[in-house]
């Protein structure tokens, strides 16, 4: 454990509270990709599947589960509790596009051809694209609301740290993990255009995000 | 040199 991965999980954990707490206290889901949160649900749960299989630490485990009840309380509150409210005239990405050119990545480029592994590897996969159908969402409807891009600042900045924190690790302990690395590192560049727009425009005092 | 399981990050 080293400060860029601690504060990358903080700001993971931060963004996901962000998004809880706006539906929560505005009791509404507009402008949020509820596909974008199926599929990071759809990456705890086949990730943390080692939850069952290994003790790693107690840190490890208390942040697994968090993650795992906060995105399944997220999907819950977006498609059951608020759902009248869910904009899905706007949330029209095509899942399966991403979907099936994961499931055959983590196929043909895995660790080990066991159950597990895929389904870690395609977990890792997944993440680098689940926020397309959000972004997507944004560039159709040409504007999002200042805290669902305070939201997507953490979840970037989050990617960004976990670089810091692989460059940090391949200098003190010579780790390095290559399928979570070349993903971590294309899911990032997803970001660049947004951070772009969040420091010139949200960050300069404005309401709403609105794409030029 | 791949990374081994168990994955020891989140």
């Amino acid at each position: 454990m080293n400060v860029f991965r601690l504060a990358g999980d903080v700001s993971h954990l931060v963004a996901i509270i962000i998004l809880l707490v706006k539906i929560w206290r505005s009791k509404s889901c507009a402008g949020i990709s509820g596909k974008s949160q199926v599929l990071f649900a759809l990456v705890f749960t086949t990730r943390y599947l080692d939850l069952f299989t290994v003790f790693i630490s107690a840190y490890n485990t208390i942040m697994k589960v968090v993650f795992l009840a906060m995105s399944y309380a997220t999907v819950y509150l977006i498609y059951m509790r608020f759902r009248n409210m869910y904009d899905s005239e706007n949330d029209t990405f095509r899942v399966e596009f991403l979907l099936v050119p994961v499931i055959g990545l983590s196929f043909l480029e895995n660790y080990a051809f066991t159950p597990l592994e895929i389904l870690w590897t395609f977990s890792i996969f997944l993440e680098a694209v689940a926020i397309m159908p959000q972004l997507f969402m944004i560039t159709k409807t040409g504007e999002a609301e200042s805290i669902t891009t305070h939201y997507l600042f953490f979840l970037g900045l989050y990617r960004a740290l976990y670089i810091a924190n692989w460059v940090w690790r391949y200098h003190t302990e010579e780790f390095f993990d290559q399928i979570a690395v070349v993903s971590g590192v294309v899911q990032t560049i997803f970001y660049c255009d947004f951070f772009y727009l969040y420091v010139t425009r949200v960050l300069r005092g404005k309401a709403k995000m609105i794409l030029p | 040199e791949k990374g081994e399981p168990p994955h020891d990050e989140l």
